[in-house]
């Protein structure tokens, strides 16, 4: 079966895009089948995993307008077991291109419904979300059977972490019943500042074990990689983030197989 | 007259709250009156001056519903004359509420106009805008005489720029000819980072003079000012980032006066 995870939290900077492109390296490294879904009219995940500005048609935007299938629009990336769905900006004029339509906020999971049992086949389709709760991050938490939370070790990005739980519940409760909490990924920690250490007890704290033991440091080899168009982990495989998220992919694996 | 002047960047976390509070500050602590309005529903930039949650009503959301004047929204800061529109999680449903209705991009000029001459005067009005171009941020776009952009020095955020110079362009065509860049401030800065100084070279390349000489380095205590709800320039007056703030307001003044 095909496993849907949202990375979504509508703080900006918080290392959703960095995290999906990694996590879906990581996991493609591991034997997976995986799919990284780019929702974020920045197209910052398909700029990180390399794709032309002008190689970047048909894209997400066409999924959600039900006008090509899945099997059109994923693209082999330069990592084996790794496909992408580009985003291009014609995203930002999505809102109002479907604002009347009724389905509006389940295309993207009609768009995944209709290819399962096609070609490819993904074990793992992980969608980037844009900074917002606006209908673009509504469909993909409409269509996920579980969001990934990436948390800055910062205090906004706290503050707005409850809010973002209020979201989900409302998704849950009238959009999505399946919607689960896959878990919360601390990222850019640097555990010699207070400031990362008093976040990490207070998220740990209210959340328990949604939080994941690993963490991800802050490490420049991480903000280097998509300037070459390629995952830390090609980029630098031995630097601290690689192996963060080494980790975070087989911790991952880990739950899923208890479950 | 008041200046009105628009924080925007659809890329997340780049520093847009933070610049708007501690400019803010600064140009209130020179002898400047300032209002900050908040337009986040994130509401980070009320969090950040210390307003509690249940002190933000009325709020920018009654401003941009035209139910309430400026003068009943703006409220007083614990610094002098620097004040405060507080933003709730009411402007999340703004875009709904005013889709069908023609001047929903003028909603916050009006607001505005309709205060020029009351009482408080201001002679800055900043607006701290939530990381996308919707709605809420044409409203400050189309509001503003000019556009302050924060940069972080990473290369998702240089990747970011010039699909807003494009988006400038596009407003100033169609809602607001005046719109002008009042200039791009480098934040989170790491000069030791040859990334950060990567980017600073191509983009004083690309937009010269356009790019203060004041650089907001990375430093701790701008990120713990806003857990004790205070702008960094009261939190610790003598770190980098209060000095470097200190420093950009002066520059902006110095080329005001210069116009
Ligand atoms: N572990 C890390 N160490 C150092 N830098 C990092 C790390 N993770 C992310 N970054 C950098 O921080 C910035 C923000 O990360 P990223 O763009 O992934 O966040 P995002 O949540 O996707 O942002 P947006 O809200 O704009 O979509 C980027 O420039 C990225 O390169
Ligand atoms: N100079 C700095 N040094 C260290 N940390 C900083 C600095 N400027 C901002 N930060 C921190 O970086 C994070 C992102 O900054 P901020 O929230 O101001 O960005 P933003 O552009 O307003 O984000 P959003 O897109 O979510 O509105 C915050 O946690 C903030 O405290
Ligand atoms: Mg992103
Ligand atoms: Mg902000």
């Amino acid at each position: 079966p095909m496993r849907v995870i949202a990375l979504a939290n509508q703080k900006g900077g918080v290392g959703k895009t960095t995290t999906a492109i990694n996590l879906a390296t990581a996991l493609a490294a591991i034997g997976e089948k995986v799919l990284l879904l780019d929702l974020d009219p920045q197209g910052n995940a398909s700029t990180g995993l390399g794709v032309p500005k002008d190689e970047r048609e048909p894209s997400s935007y066409d999924l959600l307008l039900a006008e090509r299938p899945l099997s059109d629009v994923s693209q082999e990336t330069a990592i084996p077991r790794l496909h992408i769905a580009p985003a291009t900006l014609d995203l930002l004029g999505l809102e109002m291109d479907i604002a009347q339509s009724p389905d509006r906020a389940f295309r993207l999971k009609k768009a995944l419904a209709a290819h399962s049992g096609g070609d490819p086949q993904f074990s793992y389709v992980l969608i980037d979300c844009p900074p917002s709760l606006n209908l673009l991050t509504l469909n993909a938490l409409a269509a996920s059977e579980a969001i990934l939370v990436p948390l800055q070790t910062e205090f906004f990005a706290l503050e707005g972490l409850s809010q973002l739980m209020q979201t989900v519940e409302h998704v849950r409760s009238t959009l999505n019943p399946q919607l689960d909490i896959l878990g919360v990924v601390l990222t850019m920690a640097d555990q010699r500042n207070r400031l990362t250490t008093q976040v990490e007890k207070d998220v740990r704290e209210t959340l328990g074990d949604l939080v994941y033991k690993t963490i991800i440091p802050r490490n420049v080899r991480v903000s280097e990689a998509p300037s070459f168009g390629k995952p830390v982990l090609l980029y630098d495989m031995n630097c601290p983030g690689s192996k963060a998220y080494l980790q975070l992919a087989s911790e991952i694996i880990r739950r899923e197989k208890a479950l």
